[in-house]
């Protein structure tokens, strides 16, 4: 474990609280797209299948019980809570997201590490991570004033994806045959793709006004 | 090891 891999997983983790806080509190999902939060509880779902077979550490089946329970909470919250779900702005969170879990879903039959279920799975979830904000980044652009606690959650899960790539360099460095080439690419082209977004945040942090994705 | 050919990253 280095300080960048750490650094990435309490990130995600903030962005998961962040969200699930701000939903369970003023008990509004407005802005967040149920797309996005039902691609990532598949992510979960499809990558931490060995979680009851194959420990790793404490902290490793610690943070997956918790990514995988955040994530369908939210998603929970956003489908079946009487309030919440008023406040999901389903005419704009249009992003047809079957059509990006096949070729994911394809991706992961043709391109792993071993073709087994499991290995399949986790590259699987690897690339349909990387798209996974795509429904998200859409639903920003048609969303007139963006909360800052939305925006705080996109910027933090961008975050820990660039802190990721750190790690990656790090052990590329550090340890002998550490090659994931799966992950790697998949991992820069997410990075990539919370490019705008991230230029658009800084921005609108530094000169102090709203955020506005152009659309 | 086993954890080798196991991914130990989230």
């Amino acid at each position: 474990m280095n300080l960048f891999r750490l650094a990435g997983d309490m990130t995600h983790l903030v962005s998961v609280v962040v969200l699930l806080l701000k939903i369970h509190t003023i008990k509004s999902c407005a802005g967040v797209s149920l797309k996005t939060q039902e691609l990532y509880a598949l992510v979960f779902a499809a990558r931490y299948l060995d979680l009851f077979v194959h420990f790793v550490s404490l902290y490793n089946t610690v943070m997956k019980l918790v990514f995988l329970a955040s994530s369908f909470t939210i998603v929970w919250y956003m489908r079946r809570h009487k309030i919440v779900r008023r406040t999901y702005d389903k005419e704009h969170d249009t992003f047809r997201h079957h059509f990006i879990v096949l070729p994911c879903l394809v991706l992961g039959l043709l391109l792993n590490e071993k073709f087994t279920f499991r290995e399949v799975m986790w590259a699987f979830s690897i690339y349909l991570e990387a798209v996974a904000i795509l429904p998200q980044l859409v639903l920003l652009q048609r969303t007139r004033n963006i909360d800052n606690l939305t925006a705080q959650y996109v910027f933090f899960l961008g975050a820990y994806r660039v802190l990721y790539i750190f790690n990656w360099i790090y052990r590329y460095f550090t340890e002998p045959h550490f090659v994931h080439w799966i992950s790697w690419i998949a991992g820069i082209v997410q990075t990539l793709l919370y490019g705008d977004f991230f230029y658009y945040y800084i921005l609108s942090w530094k000169n102090n006004v709203k955020l506005e994705l152009p659309a | 090891s086993a954890s080798q050919d196991h991914h130990d990253e989230l």
